[in-house]
């Protein structure tokens, strides 16, 4: 069964396209389907997996506002196993023109209803993994993907910000499985951009570590300009720079990941 | 006259509330009396500054639902010369909340009338900036700030995906413009976390330099860990460490402000 991971959290910066984009990589490299969806407005997982904003027709907007199909939005990437259904910036206006329909926190639900029994059909790939790459905000782009996620993946920046912003996420976690979503999860808490020369990142990563325990990964995203690098040339870090620390950190994450969930 | 300058970028994580703080700071260092203006629900300028958010009575909640006054919810930090006016998280609703009513664009504008008044005749101090925190991300709160404001400031972080926003800021900009706010300039475009290491951060300077020519600042604030460290404590960078390359670099910021104000 597909299992369907939101990748939130609303502090800016952490890392979270990152997280999708180089997690969906690493875990295809292993042969496990994947299929990032962009719901950010921003659209830079789209971009840094490739899709130019011209070739963009189908979109996850059409998925939210036309009951569209993913199968209809997704795009292959240059990643063998890595598909991607792409954003555009039209879904910041989102929010006001869902606000007064029916049921509008359960689009995306309905969508991923639909391409679970695609998948089981055989109509589409059969993909183990979706990442919902999610906006900087706690909207309803980001309460559509909780509702329809089976758990949440929180990128955690080491930074004190960043670590303000993690109680408010809670509560939007609990509220969405108090009501829309009671069967949600979180899928693990992943520290990112660990800087080992500052003593800020480490006390982050003990304070983090104490509130969610056995939750955090113990795989943990260095710091390392590579990562930064590889969106330009529209690719993920491993196709960019395999030996790079931050690609070996993902592949390390996806296997962690894996193992968690029996797979090995 | 007071000097109203929105602080807005929708990608996550640029600086645009370590921007806030620090140049509110060194502006009132030199005996430039600012006030920080918060309207992100996750309240970093206000955490920033030193404000627990038990203290936070009166924020900009009220000020933007309730037509409550600055002055009431107006707090002093520890910076003389620096107050700042807190959020709350509550603000995260109020997209909704707003969206039917009338004149929901010029809530804020409203409110820096009262307080343009409240400074001429001497009920409030005689501020001569206003730096509005803005959330990541393009709706009712950002545009609020954009309709009120009489600039914006843009943090520009030197990164791939930071620069792939600024086309959508952009049609926001002359969206406002358009719309609520017809006399809306550039304040400045500013590059932030400049790490003079790695390429990148030199490419995207010299891309956002050929597109905003002047309007760009000569001075850039480099990648400095005792930045992100400030905020710990409660406190700006200036405080926290003036020798550090990240304090020197807001303080010739705020000189380099005033010149192009022409004042000297
Ligand atoms: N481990 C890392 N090392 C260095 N740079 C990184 C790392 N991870 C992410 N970055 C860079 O930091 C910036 C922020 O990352 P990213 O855009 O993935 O965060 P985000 O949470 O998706 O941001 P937003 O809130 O705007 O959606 C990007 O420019 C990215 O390239
Ligand atoms: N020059 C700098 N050097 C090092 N770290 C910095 C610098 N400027 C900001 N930071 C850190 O980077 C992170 C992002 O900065 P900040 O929170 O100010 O950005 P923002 O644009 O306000 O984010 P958001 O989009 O979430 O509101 C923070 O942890 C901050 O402390
Ligand atoms: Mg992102
Ligand atoms: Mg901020």
């Amino acid at each position: 069964r597909v299992k369907i991971v939101a990748v939130a959290n609303q502090k800016g910066g952490v890392g979270k396209t990152t997280t999708a984009i180089n997690l969906g990589t690493a875990l295809a490299a292993v042969g496990t389907n994947c299929l990032v969806v962009d719901i950010d407005p921003q659209g830079n997982a789209s971009t840094g997996l490739g899709v130019e904003r011209s070739t963009r027709k189908v979109t996850t907007y059409d998925v939210l506002m036309n009951e569209g199909d993913f199968l209809e939005a997704m795009i292959e990437t240059k990643v063998p196993g890595l598909d991607v259904v792409p954003s555009v910036g039209e879904l910041a206006g989102a929010e006001a023109e869902l606000l007064h329909q029916e049921g509008r926190n359960y689009r995306l639900r309905g969508a991923f209803d639909r391409l679970r029994a695609q998948i089981e059909s055989g109509a589409a790939k059969p993909y183990k993994y979706v990442f919902i790459d999610c906006p900087p905000s706690l909207n309803v782009l980001t309460v559509n993907a909780m509702t329809a996620a089976d758990t949440v993946l929180v990128p955690l920046q080491c930074e004190f910000f960043a670590l303000e912003g993690l109680s408010q996420l809670m509560e939007t976690f609990q509220l969405v499985r108090s009501s829309t979503n009671p069967k949600l999860k979180i899928e693990g808490v992943l520290l990112t951009m660990y800087d080992k020369r500052n003593n800020l990142s480490e006390q982050v990563a003990d304070d983090v570590r104490s509130h969610f325990g056995e939750q955090v990964y113990d795989t943990v995203i260095p710091r390392n300009v590579t990562v930064s690098e590889a969106p330009s040339f529209g690719m993920p870090v491993l196709l960019y720079d395999i030996k790079s620390a931050g690609s070996q950190a993902y592949i390390k994450l996806a296997g962690e990941i894996l193992k968690r969930a029996g797979v090995q």
